[in-house]
C-alpha cells in the first residue's frame, strides 16, 4: 500500500460520503444519475466476490464491505424512499445502461486474466467501472446546473481514479511483477472521461463561480 | 501481508 493508494481510496470513501450527506441532509437525490449508482453497485458486488475466497486484509476487507453497502443504502434510498424518490429526475436519467453492462459482459468474456467464474466478473467489474460514470455525467450535462455537493461528489470520484493511476506508475517502477493492465488500460479510459468535467470544474474554481456545464 | 496474489485493490 503506497501513499497514492490510500489518498486514492479515502478520496473514493469521501465521495460516498458527500453523496449520502447529500441525500440525507436535503433529501434530495436532484442531480443525482440512479443508472450510475446501480452500475456501481453491481460493479462492487461482481468484484468483492472474492471476500469469501481471499482474505488480504482487515483494510481491505472493511472497505470492501463499506462499498457494497454504501451504494446498495444509495440505490435503496433513491428507489424507495418517499421524499427521496421524488427529486429524482427521472426524464433526464435516460441513458440506456442495459447497454453498458451487456457490452462489458462479453468483453470480460473475451478479455480476462482466467477464464474463471471470478476472474471473468473481476473483469466485468473493471470495465463497468469504467463507463458507470457515463449516465451521471450525461444528467449533469443535461441539468446544466450542478448543484455544490453534486460537483464535490464526481470531482472526488476523478480525483480517485487519477490517484489510482498514479499508484500503478509507483507500483510499476517500485514492485518487481507489478502489470495490471486489464485495470491499468479501463483505467486510462475511466479518468478520461472526467476531463471534460475537470475542466469546467476548474474554471467554476478560478472564477470562484457555480459550477455550469455547456448544454 | 500477501500483495502479489489475487487483487489487492478495491
Amino acid at each position: 500500500m503506497n501513499v497514492f493508494r490510500l489518498a486514492g481510496d479515502m478520496t473514493h470513501l469521501a465521495s460516498i460520503l458527500i453523496l449520502l450527506l447529500k441525500i440525507y441532509a436535503t433529501k434530495s437525490c436532484s442531480g443525482i444519475s440512479l443508472k450510475t449508482q446501480e452500475l456501481y453497485a453491481l460493479v462492487f458486488l461482481a468484484r468483492y466476490l472474492d471476500l469469501f475466497t481471499n482474505f488480504i486484509s482487515v483494510y481491505n476487507t472493511v472497505m470492501k464491505l463499506v462499498f457494497i453497502g454504501s451504494s446498495l443504502a444509495i440505490v435503496w434510498c433513491m428507489r424507495m424512499h418517499k421524499m427521496v424518490k421524488r427529486s429524482y429526475n427521472k426524464e433526464l436519467d435516460t441513458f440506456r445502461h442495459y447497454f453498458l453492462i451487456a457490452g462489458c459482459f462479453m468483453l470480460a468474456l473475451l478479455v480476462n486474466e482466467k477464464f474463471t467464474f471470478q476472474e471473468v466478473l473481476w473483469a466485468f467489474s473493471i470495465y463497468l467501472e469504467a463507463v458507470s460514470m457515463i449516465p451521471q455525467l450525461i444528467l449533469l450535462q443535461r441539468s446544466g446546473n450542478v448543484d455544490n455537493l453534486t460537483g464535490q461528489y464526481v470531482f472526488l470520484l476523478g480525483a480517485y481514479r487519477a490517484l489510482y493511476i498514479l499508484n500503478w506508475i509507483y507500483r510499476y517502477f517500485t514492485e518487481p511483477h507489478f502489470s495490471r493492465w486489464i485495470a491499468c488500460v479501463a483505467g486510462l479510459v475511466q479518468t478520461a472521461l472526467y476531463a471534460d468535467f475537470f475542466y469546467y470544474y476548474f474554471i467554476s474554481w478560478k472564477n470562484n463561480a457555480k459550477l455550469q456545464l455547456p448544454a | 501481508k500477501v500483495e502479489s496474489e489475487g487483487h489487492d485493490e478495491l
